[in-house]
């Protein structure tokens, strides 16, 4: 066993799965950090009410619909041509604005109006729009709590159509002197409704007045038990941007290990002192997302093959907090597959789960080790994974590689 | 592109330091 070898995880094999209870003990920052938990784990205020977590096949499979659809966005947004020839073969581009929900995987508990109640939302690196359902409503899924009440909260106002925030809102429109918003996801999912504005409570002694989000009042789709949306992409709207003038430009969060843990979100958060760092990179036709840029990637300590042509020709990397699993150029992912099966074989191969292709059956085995991944981006930053973050375990006999091809980049 | 997913990202301090339009990682988070 290398247990002492820095270049490998090892492991017990009973720990490859989740505890069936919640075992989260507090992991936030500080005071105004809000708590994140896994919205089908045994944590989530979600977990009780739901109808059944989906499966994990159900899991990767919108995982690959919101990975299209951000291919989607991505490829609209550059796209300043259209091929006739694709044109007459009936080929288009999709008319959705957003990107797909995914399985929504992390939610916070926030605090809406005065007396603040509790809400439970997904929260998405990936868009920028906040929003909860709200009463009156004329066509609101069953949601985890009782719907927000705009009547209820002291603080509560609606945004007029002549205000800054609807106007630069992509898809403001005016009703009424009411301003109207519309987010439409790429998997269907859609909400409608008022742009307004309440105190948002973070904790005690945190709260953000005048917090300007979406009043859902006609919201269908894959919402999950969900009561809402929270956004932290890089616009105006978004939470983030609104908190800066609070709690400093930025946030922080940690996801846990396990869907039975918990983590946290912080806002305006001094990065930690063990923190490595690489340029954030700006896209202007895609200002939401969050660009980085990956240089190459390690396995058992060793860098793998791939040109950096490779990853800089593929039009640079998003990081999501939505997307479960990391996408990573054919030729990069092909490398890596290998390395990593190189190191793996030892361990009995399992059948591939869904978009997952490199698995192994670690049944009979007490401890098992694996070769560590480390990704290394721009500057020097390396992300040494944690062993949850090479493998997805479906079930003991069933541990994949946690990474997936794009596929065919010339499609 | 590549997409940087959550999973990855566990256990981890992603710290989103928009002031310094930088992204960093610490280990060990949470």
């Amino acid at each position: 066993a290398r247990t002492n070898d820095p270049n490998w995880h090892v492991f017990r094999v009973s720990s490859l799965l989740p505890s069936p209870a919640c075992t989260a003990s507090k992991a936030t920052s500080n005071s105004s950090a809000l708590s994140v938990v896994h919205q089908h784990g045994p944590c989530s205020p979600l977990h009780a009410r739901r109808g059944g977590a989906p499966s994990h096949v159900e899991i990767l499979e919108r995982d690959q619909a919101r990975v299209n659809s951000i291919h989607r966005k991505v490829a609209a947004a550059g796209a300043s041509v259209v091929d006739p020839a694709r044109a007459s073969k009936g080929v288009s581009l999709p008319a959705q604005r957003g990107i797909s929900l995914g399985t929504g995987n992390y939610i916070v508990s926030v605090g809406l109006g005065t007396p603040a109640k509790q809400y439970s939302v997904v929260f998405d690196t990936g868009s920028d729009l906040s929003w909860v359902q709200c009463t009156p409503c004329s066509d609101c899924y069953q949601q985890n709590d009782p719907l927000f009440d705009p009547a209820q909260s002291s603080t509560y106002a609606a945004v007029p159509c002549g205000a800054q925030e609807c106007q630069e809102l992509d898809s403001g429109t005016c009703s009424s002197n009411k301003c109207r918003y519309e987010v439409a996801y790429g998997d269907q999912s859609q909400t409608d409704g008022n742009l307004v504005r309440d105190t948002l409570t973070l904790s005690a002694s945190a709260k953000l007045p005048g917090f300007v989000f979406g009043c859902g009042d006609s919201n269908t789709g894959l919402f999950g038990q969900a009561d809402g949306l929270f956004g932290l992409g890089r616009e105006k709207v978004s939470l983030a941007s609104q908190g800066a003038p609070n709690y400093g430009p930025g946030f922080t969060y940690c996801l846990p290990s396990s869907s039975s843990g918990n983590g946290y979100l912080s806002l305006g958060d001094a990065a930690p002192a063990n923190a490595q760092f690489t340029a954030m990179v700006t896209n202007s036709d895609n200002p939401s997302f969050y660009y980085l840029n990956l240089v190459g990637i390690k396995v058992g300590g060793r860098e793998i093959r791939v040109p950096t042509t490779v990853f800089s020709t593929a039009g640079g990397t998003v990081i999501d907090s939505g997307t479960v699993i990391t996408r990573l150029p054919p030729r990069a992912y092909a490398a890596l597959r290998s390395a990593f099966a190189r190191y793996m074989g030892q361990y009995k191969k399992a059948p591939a789960l869904s978009i997952l292709d490199t698995c192994y059956d670690f049944t009979g085995h007490a401890t098992a080790q694996i070769p560590k991944v480390a990704l290394l981006f721009e500057g020097g930053a390396t992300m040494s994974l944690d062993f949850t973050g090479v493998l997805y375990v479906s079930q003991v006999s069933q541990a994949c590689l946690a990474f997936a091809s794009n596929g065919d980049d010339t499609s | 592109i590549a997409i940087l997913g959550n999973t990855q990202q566990k256990t981890f301090a992603v710290a989103y330091d928009v002031a310094n339009q930088r992204i960093g990682f610490g280990a060990n988070g949470c």
